[in-house]
């Protein structure tokens, strides 16, 4: 049965949709059965992955409101073993058409669990919010990856999330773990970098991925080819390094 | 009677906070009262001026909830003539806490009526989403400066985000309009940026500042001291850019 990975910071920019579309990747890659989730309704990781906003075809907001089962929006992509559930700019309304639905918080569980047998992982790409889409990512979630720019307002926001991620365990979630805490836009020619990446690792040391992903130009201009990194630049350093971490989230 | 300018995108780290801090410096150091509100949870304007966050000081998110005027929270910045509307993490909690509040979407623009006398200009720093504090904001301001990051993902978001300025300009501001588009951490070196911002100029030409502001790595390490960019290093390209930007809006 698929282990759900949500990919989440509210801290905006950090390199979520980056990780979630390079890593889902990198996993198909090595041959297990991914799907890629977007929740958030700017539908980046849709977009990034070349699959157009159809306003005919059904996505995650219909799946989240109930009308259709998330097997029948499911997209393919160039790599065999990826699969997408879109998402939409509708989605911005689903906080507020959601509020007086039972059991709003638990509706992506709920759609995941005929799919689960079909997937080794199933990684959800959130927006940078604690709304009730995070919230849903985060019941869903076995665990979560928090990927963390090397810049002072990354830090101060990991407090939060965490603080959100306990009440959901509590509440919601009892199974859900922080997977770790990965350094993203790592540049080693800035002090602030170091600072950062230093003190992280010194708070959180066993919760920080060795894999370091450095700022590499490559990972900002496949999302407008609609390719993930390894099918537009397997040489580059943003391809290795999101390659060494699905090696190390594989053999944890 | 002070114009109102919010600084919104709800894509995530496009520079909406470094614009808003340093934008509000540059114009306070050019003599103007100016007046920064802090409506995003995460409090990284409040946090980047060196505001500590304090638990026994009331702050924007009793405001919202009408326990208290927005005078009783502001706070002295080392710039004689900026004064901080203060945010705090609890504001995460605002959105569900008013929903069921009569004329939620107005609560910022009542809060600030009695203070449009006291400043010349008022500008408030967005959340990186189009919820109920966006709103607030958009519902609040006269104009709105978009900050644009020069690359793929942040052109996606754009017409979302003019589509809510309209709505809102339609249903409860009718006096909203878009000030400008704001090209931030624009690097000469990187060929998407160039990209992006031929296709912001060709399709947007009179609604893009003339300022671009460049990537620039004193702005990033500014907020760690807590200092504005012309206080932490003046000499450098992003003060000269904010201090341009300011130019070019107070000879508009
Ligand atoms: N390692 C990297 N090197 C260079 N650019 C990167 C890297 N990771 C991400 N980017 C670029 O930085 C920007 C922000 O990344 P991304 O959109 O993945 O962040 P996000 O956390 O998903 O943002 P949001 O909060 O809006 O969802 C994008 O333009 C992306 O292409
Ligand atoms: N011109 C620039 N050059 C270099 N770094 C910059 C520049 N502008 C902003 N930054 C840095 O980029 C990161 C994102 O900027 P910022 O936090 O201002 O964006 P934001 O849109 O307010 O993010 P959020 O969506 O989370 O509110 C911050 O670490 C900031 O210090
Ligand atoms: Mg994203
Ligand atoms: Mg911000």
């Amino acid at each position: 049965s698929a282990k759900i990975v949500a990919i989440a910071n509210q801290k905006g920019g950090v390199g979520k949709t980056t990780t979630a579309i390079n890593l889902a990747a990198a996993v198909a890659v090595a041959e297990k059965d991914v799907l890629l989730v977007d929740i958030d309704p700017q539908a980046n990781a849709t977009t990034g992955l070349g699959i157009e906003k159809d306003a005919e075809q059904k996505n995650l907001y219909h799946v989240l409101l109930g009308e259709v089962p998330l097997d029948s929006v499911l997209r393919k992509t160039e790599l065999s073993h990826l699969m997408v559930a879109p998402s939409d700019n509708n989605l911005f309304g689903a906080e507020v058409e959601l509020v007086s639905v039972p059991e709003r918080e638990r509706r992506l569980r709920e759609a995941l669990q005929p799919l689960r047998a079909r997937f080794d992982y199933i990684f959800i790409d959130c927006p940078p919010s604690l709304g009730l889409l995070t919230i849903n990512a985060l019941t869903a979630a076995d665990r979560v990856i928090v990927p963390l720019q090397c810049e002072y307002y990354a830090l101060e926001g990991l407090t939060s999330l965490l603080n959100t991620v306990r009440m959901i365990k509590d509440s919601l979630n009892p199974e859900l773990a922080v997977d770790g805490i990965l350094l993203t836009m790592f540049d080693r020619r800035n002090a602030i970098a170091h600072r950062v990446s230093e003190e992280v690792r010194q708070y959180f040391t066993d919760q920080v991925f060795e894999t370091v992903i450095p700022r590499n130009v490559r990972l900002s201009e496949a999302p407008s080819f609609g390719k993930p990194i390894m099918l537009y630049d397997i040489k580059s350093t943003g391809s290795e390094s999101y390659m060494a971490l699905a090696r190390e989230i594989l053999s944890a």
